[in-house]
């Protein structure tokens, strides 16, 4: 059977608010100890994702804002989707990660590259 | 046959130097859209590794110089290793890369989880 989007995400959810500052976002992934941040409005609904990788870029640009280095325009996945199909989709975008969405576009957790090699690849 | 470390690894070499400061460090991730840089002496050997995950903690902790978030105790594999003995390394450390070295610590490549995901997830 074809392993699926919702057998390998995680739903702790760590989100974060369109008004954090960049010092709070930075904190939240550094006491996590993860790499990647959804961003959600007052109602669970996904607005953009901040990874790591952007906060390294805030370091490069002298960046002083979040919305200077959220991406808005985020590649999501849906539970029912099977893993390569998903793992084709970030290979185009060069993403190690994405936020699993309901139909009303509400956050149910991530799925990143991490989750899939740590709990798919076992020795037979 | 067990996939082996030399079979997914990266050997396209992306190195920063101890010298390096942190923008110019944040600036090389950027530019070639990776996570990790291995931190490499005047002879190629491993001195230490910063990832993009290092340059949130500089902006959470306002830290200005590259040793204070420059991990200097890296976990490494070898081009021989079996994958799922690295990737339950990685569990371990709770690390998402480790850089592959030779017998004299003598960098050759990077494996990461992305490269592990992306290259061995394949509809069958
Ligand atoms: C090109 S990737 C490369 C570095 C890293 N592997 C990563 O995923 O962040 C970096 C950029 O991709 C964006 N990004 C990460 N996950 C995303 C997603 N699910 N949808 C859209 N953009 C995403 C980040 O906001 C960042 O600007
Ligand atoms: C605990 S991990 C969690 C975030 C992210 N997944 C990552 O690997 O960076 C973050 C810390 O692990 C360190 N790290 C990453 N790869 C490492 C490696 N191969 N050996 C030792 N430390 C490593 C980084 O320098 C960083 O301080």
């Amino acid at each position: 059977k074809e392993p699926r989007v919702r057998d390998i995400m995680t739903r702790e959810l760590v989100v974060g608010k369109p008004t954090d500052d960049i010092k709070s976002v930075a904190r939240i992934l550094i006491a996590k100890g993860v790499d990647h941040l959804p961003i959600a409005d007052g109602e669970g609904k996904l607005m953009g994702i901040i990874t790591s990788w952007d906060l390294a870029k805030a370091v490069a640009q002298d960046k002083r804002q979040l919305h200077e280095i959220m991406t808005m325009k985020v590649v999501t996945a849906k539970e029912d989707e099977a893993i390569d199909t998903v793992v084709r989709r970030m290979e185009q975008h060069n993403i190690s990660g994405v936020p699993v969405v309901d139909h009303s576009n509400r956050i149910l957790g991530m799925l990143t590259v991490n989750d899939i090699s740590k709990k798919l690849i076992r020795r037979p």
